[in-house]
């Protein structure tokens, strides 16, 4: 995946 | 964002506002480990340091500062109020919990996905969330009275974390190029630590008993 979606989790 | 996910995320905000209403409203923190609660201020405060490098969305921003601020206010509510410091089990809650920090550490810097200071301590994160419930686990094998509350608060987080493995499997199937192997290990190994206190959660639920862990 892209850098951007890399830590969209919490 | 899929509705495991959110989900997920309410039932662990859920968690927080149990434990929150517990400690600020009955003033009263017995049975809750301070060590657990320590090592998720560490957790959230090593993940979280992307607020300042990295935007996602408000829903993201918004969210991490209430795991930041919850976390960090029950530690210190726990340590420094009165009332709540008193009804702390101290001479239960033993748990040597630093010694969890440094192997999760040292594994964090061995591996990763990528060796920059943001990814590595949110891969220490990952590792030191997995294990963070320990000390909760052991203290609640070791209070008698369990009381309600504690119960949910700690059947709240194990479902959140049982959730997250189900977005995992959804956005597998849905996302392209969704793999991260260090996130779904270290998510796995922590749900299984809950795998014993559901059994005897539901049992407890099933027989309308107040829930006792086998010592």
């Amino acid at each position: 995946g892209d850098v951007a979606s890399q830590h969209d989790e919490l | 964002m899929n509705i495991f996910r959110l989900a997920g995320d309410m039932t662990h905000l859920a968690s927080v506002l149990v434990l929150l209403l517990k400690i600020h409203t009955i003033k009263s923190c017995a049975g809750v480990s301070l060590k657990t609660q320590e090592l998720y201020a560490i957790v959230f405060a090593t993940r979280y340091l992307d607020i300042f490098t990295s935007f996602y969305s408000i829903y993201n921003t918004l969210m991490k500062l209430v795991f930041l601020g919850s976390s960090f206010s029950i530690v210190l509510y726990m340590k420094y109020h009165k009332t709540v410091h008193r009804s702390y089990d101290r001479e239960q809650d033993t748990f040597r919990h630093w010694f969890l920090v440094l192997p999760c550490l040292l594994l964090a810097l061995l591996i990763h996905e990528k060796f920059t200071f943001l990814e590595v301590l949110w891969t220490f994160s990952l590792y030191l969330e997995a294990v963070a419930i320990l000390p909760q686990l052991v203290l609640l094998q070791r209070t008698r009275n369990i009381d309600n509350l504690t119960g949910q608060y700690v059947f709240l987080l194990g479902g959140y974390r049982g959730l997250y493995i189900l977005n995992w499997i959804y956005r597998y199937f849905t996302e392209p190029h969704f793999v991260h192997w260090i996130t779904w290990i270290s998510g796995l190994v922590q749900t299984l630590l809950y795998a014993d206190f559901f059994f005897y959660y539901s049992q407890s639920w099933k027989n309308n008993k107040k829930l006792q862990l086998p010592a």
